[in-house]
């Protein structure tokens, strides 16, 4: 699964995730992609999500707008995304990932899986990773 | 407040041959994001755009480079949400398409939020999106991980596609 979220210099703000499902699927099996709420969700009031990961255990608990409601009650980005995806590996199971920006502009990357890889460019430099807590950056 | 665009390639257990790969496109897609915007695009646009670098990736579980179904098949989904009017375009088991993504932002345009399976394949191809032969869309480790999966190999990180 990809994704992408972003936001302009207004405020606006936009979420997209694609995905090839989960392999050896069922034909006909729909996951938490197509899902709003659960595969992505974007509220310019609040925030913008893109999960990644179980999509079973994703839509179950509908990830992506567990954290929009994190970030709706204060919670920052960062921490916001980690207790939805901690929060939904410790209840329903399996792995997942997400990306977040809050309407402030800050970003949030966590994930319960062994790896998820991220990137995005802030200013002239690009910040990217694969690994846990891993921040790494280069100048564009 | 500075534009900005995250992208994520998925989550799971990347093998060490794999990282390196998975870093190249998650890279090139955020910087092609950012192209979009730094030229005037849409923060939609550019969104998008991000998403159809991974796409076109075969490191990717989407577009070129989806796993299959039990039976080998392609089919894919995607989403778009935009946070204004919380509008919401979306397909779900779309088939012979390079870019998924690209549908979903047309749905966004209809009365509609979700179109699927062979509705969403044919909406696609009416409205202009070229028509991809499954062959174009699946690679060999797709198919080594179909074959993995019905042989329940698939406990090998080393067979599994992330995401």
């Amino acid at each position: 699964t990809v994704g992408a979220i972003g936001i302009d210099s207004n405020g606006h703000m936009v979420s997209c995730t694609s995905t090839g499902g989960m392999n050896g699927k069922l034909t006909g099996r729909v996951g938490d992609t197509p899902i709003p709420g659960s595969g992505g969700y974007c509220d310019d009031n609040i925030g913008t999500v893109s999960a990644t990961g179980n999509g079973e255990s994703i839509l179950r608990y509908n990830v992506s707008q567990r954290i929009l409601a994190y970030l709706e009650a204060g919670t920052g980005a960062q921490e916001a995304t980690r207790l939805a995806v901690e929060g939904m590996t410790k209840r329903v199971g399996g792995e997942a990932g997400a990306i977040t920006i809050a309407k402030n502009g800050d970003v949030g990357i966590a994930f319960t899986s062994k790896r998820m890889s991220w990137a995005y460019v802030k200013g002239s430099k690009l910040y990217y990773g694969i690994n846990p807590n891993e921040i790494l950056e280069e100048n564009l | 407040i500075e534009p900005i665009i995250v992208v994520h390639g998925g989550a799971g257990n990347y093998t060490y041959a794999d990282i390196s790969r998975c870093l190249r496109g998650v890279r090139a897609a955020a910087i092609k994001g950012h192209q979009v915007v730094q030229s005037g695009g849409s923060i939609l646009d550019a969104t998008v755009a991000a998403v159809e670098v991974m796409e076109a990736d075969p490191e990717f579980n989407a577009g070129k480079g989806s796993v299959l179904t039990v039976d080998g098949k392609v089919q894919m989904e995607a989403l778009v949400m935009e946070g204004e009017h919380m509008k919401v375009g979306s397909v779900t088991g779309i088939t012979n398409v390079a870019h998924p993504i690209s549908v979903a932002k047309l749905v966004m345009d209809l009365p509609h939020s979700i179109l699927g399976f062979e509705s969403a394949t044919a909406f696609a191809h009416q409205n202009g999106i070229p028509f991809v032969p499954d062959e174009e869309l699946i690679t060999p480790a797709s198919l080594q991980a179909l074959e993995n999966f019905k042989n329940k190999k698939i406990s090998s990180a080393a067979t599994e596609i992330p995401g």
